[in-house]
């Protein structure tokens, strides 16, 4: 049910 | 020079209890305004974000910046060393490579000391923006803990849709479906039971079961959580430590194949 993305779609790494 | 007293060791085991089923390891950055932790699963799906001020410590001096890279298995088992009502205290030195837990029995009775080794930990940052969320909704956090659980046993994604009437968690697979919904209260005199939603525009997202689930691991460390949401941006599940600081869970949204 659905995909599952990674934080590093939403979020940059610093 | 390091060093962090705290009255209840019991906040510590209930902290250990609520990241290490998410966590193996992770850097405690600790600076003079606190010790701070950010770090993500091994799938990289979710993020542990923990806040500890330092005010909210019995005695807190950190002299210097220091990352410590701590076995979150090996801490916990430390703590078990340590009774509920123990003061513990937390040293390094500036460069060491070990930290010392220390527990006090409440009249001095029985002192112990654990040193463990840490760890070198290459860890990623993630840049986190500040996000004025579509929906923010608080409830308690038991609550949020059984209709997780109950999901769980349906289906393994579970849709949270807010409205300003409330909140609705839904999930569905070989057996049916299930649907739970919340409603605001108006229970202003017990504000841990109150359910409160503040919305500027209704948003619908899916979530993993799994990580849900770990998160509400973090329970018994408030009495209620917030829940943060707006379309296409990490799920925020938040629980206040009381005095202390606060312990966040991020979690990316699944999306339509």
């Amino acid at each position: 049910s659905g995909k599952q993305p990674t934080l590093m779609s939403f979020f940059k790494k610093t | 020079m390091f060093e962090a007293r705290l009255t209840a060791s019991a906040t510590f085991k209930k902290i250990l209890d609520a990241i290490k089923d998410l966590l193996n390891e992770a850097s405690f950055d600790c600076s003079e305004s606190g010790i701070q932790l950010q770090a993500m699963d091994n799938s990289h799906v979710s993020l542990v974000s923990l806040m500890l001020r330092s005010d909210g410590f019995d005695k807190y001096r950190c002299d210097r910046n220091l990352t410590m890279g701590m076995n979150l298995a090996n801490m916990a088992k430390i703590f078990k060393c340590a009774n509920n009502e123990d003061t513990v205290t937390i040293k390094a030195q500036d460069d060491a490579d070990i930290v010392t837990f220390m527990f006090e029995a409440k009249k001095q009775e029985k002192i112990s000391d654990y040193e463990m080794k840490l760890m070198n930990l290459d860890q990623e940052h993630l840049g986190i923006p500040e996000t004025d969320f579509s929906c923010v909704i608080r409830m308690p956090s038991g609550e949020f803990a059984r209709i997780c659980k109950d999901l769980a046993q349906f289906g393994e994604s579970i849709m949270i849709s807010c409205t300003k009437e409330g909140v609705k968690f839904s999930t569905g697979g070989d057996i049916g479906t299930a649907n739970v919904k919340i409603a605001q209260t108006n229970n202003f005199e017990k504000e841990e039971e109150s359910v409160t939603i503040e919305m500027q525009e209704p948003v619908s997202l899916t979530f993993a079961c799994q990580y849900l689930n770990s998160f509400t691991k973090a329970t018994p460390l408030a009495s209620q959580v917030q829940l943060s949401m707006s379309d296409n941006v990490p799920l925020v599940v938040e629980y206040q430590i009381p005095d202390l600081g606060h312990l966040r869970f991020y979690l990316a949204p699944k999306i339509e194949e």
